[in-house]
């Protein structure tokens, strides 16, 4: 869903200039004035929704989060950020048309443990790293 | 039951647009977490009653054990499994609490279903024996073995041997005969009250170590126990529960696993 977002404001920037009335409608995600700060967005993994209950027997699913927001100076001062987003922000203000913003994207990653069945009904249990977002940040 | 509970609240507190996903995203959201966890395809097990057997409970508790101090160390960059607590919870005290600092490092755990159990005995000296095997195979690429334990329950042996001390040793088949006993190669030993009860681990680290480079040598397991002067007994008699006792207390093998290469997802 984040991704789609992402294409979606990608298609609607580069058509900007062709559909402007696009932009100013109240639902638009794109509108300048709307957009949040980077920050973390709850995103849940369910794999029950995904009807792996047969083979997954815990967790049920977990809480993936994802990051989103505008990264725009001054970089929001509770949000990290780092060295190298402040001067690519400061070059996206030289050439706004030519450099992005940085990047809003994960600072810290945690890990989950998966416990499933294989084929041989053997269960497995395993760590998976960087899997949930602790914090975003600037990048 | 906790687990439905944050399930329940995560529908709650989720600022997340909730939708229905068609058929179409929902097969490409499966692929891709089943590329995340590094599985080429969904695993399709025969799980009829299997989640109230030994293992599976067994994993579970180990995973239990092991969310309950993720959460308590949250912050900190330990990335290892720790198995402390599910041994005091699982083991009684029978079960030996052997140096656990290599499962700490541990990256994966995996237990193994019995595949074959049979009584035996050799006719000329009457020796009795039961023997397990695992299929060590299906170990995901990439894991390599730091410790693995074969884990089999004892209930309080028949009136008959109540004040024996038995000692229970595990073999490795090293080679079989048809008229005689199998070449074995010795591998753990204990010696137990016979009115004492509980899990039973013994050590098989080097033996799943050569399994799994030469699955061809695995000819699995004998297990056999003595009383004091020599002589083998039956394992029913003894109290060790095997293929027929209850599902919770059916013998398995637990493997503790340390990533050999990092996983690298194929390049779409």
């Amino acid at each position: 869903a984040a991704n789609s977002k992402r294409k979606n404001q990608n298609r609607n920037k580069s058509s900007s200039s062709q559909d402007s009335s696009r932009l100013s409608g109240p639902g638009d995600y794109n509108s300048s004035e709307q957009k949040q700060a980077c920050k973390k967005h709850e995103l849940y993994v369910s794999f029950r929704d995904l009807g792996w209950q047969d083979w997954i027997i815990a967790p049920e699913g977990y809480a993936a989060f994802y990051c989103d927001g505008e990264c725009s100076f001054p970089l929001n001062a509770h949000m990290n950020a780092t060295n190298h987003a402040i001067v690519q922000t400061l070059v996206h203000l030289m050439f706004p048309d030519n450099v992005p913003k940085p990047c809003c994207a994960p600072t810290k990653l945690n890990a989950i443990s998966v416990l499933y069945f294989d084929d041989s009904s053997n269960v497995i249990l395993k760590k998976y790293r960087n899997m949930v977002v602790r914090s975003c940040g600037c990048h | 039951g906790s687990a439905e509970g944050n399930f329940a609240d995560h529908h709650v507190h989720s600022s997340f647009i909730y939708r229905q996903l068609r058929h179409h995203e929902k097969k490409e959201i499966q692929r891709e977490i089943l590329s995340i966890l590094g599985l080429p395809r969904r695993p399709k097990p025969f799980t009829v009653g299997k989640h109230s057997s030994s293992a599976p409970l067994f994993m579970l508790d180990l995973y239990n054990a092991m969310s309950s101090e993720q959460e308590t160390e949250r912050g900190a960059a330990r990335g290892s499994l720790s198995y402390r607590a599910t041994l005091t919870t699982q083991s009684p005290p029978l079960a030996s609490l052997h140096d656990t600092n290599f499962l700490n490092d541990a990256d994966m755990v995996m237990s193994f279903v019995n595949l074959v159990e049979r009584d035996k005995y050799f006719s000329h000296q009457r020796r009795h024996y039961k023997e397990f095997r695992f299929d060590l195979t299906q170990i995901p690429e990439g894991e390599a073995v730091t410790a693995a334990e074969f884990r089999i329950y004892k209930d309080r042996s028949n009136s008959r041997y109540e004040n024996d001390t038995f000692r229970i040793t595990i073999y490795q088949v090293l080679k079989e005969y048809s008229n005689r006993d199998a070449d074995l190669f010795l591998l753990d030993g204990k010696k137990i009250r016979a009115s004492a009860g509980g899990w039973l681990v013994f050590d098989i680290t080097a033996t799943s170590n050569h399994w799994v480079v030469n699955p061809q040598h695995n000819l699995g397991l004998q297990l056999c126990v003595e009383i004091m002067d020599g002589r083998t007994i039956n394992i029913r008699s003894a109290g060790l529960i095997g293929r027929y006792g209850p599902q919770s207390k059916q013998p398995f093998m637990v493997a503790f696993f340390k990533a050999s290469e990092v996983l690298l997802r194929s390049v779409r």
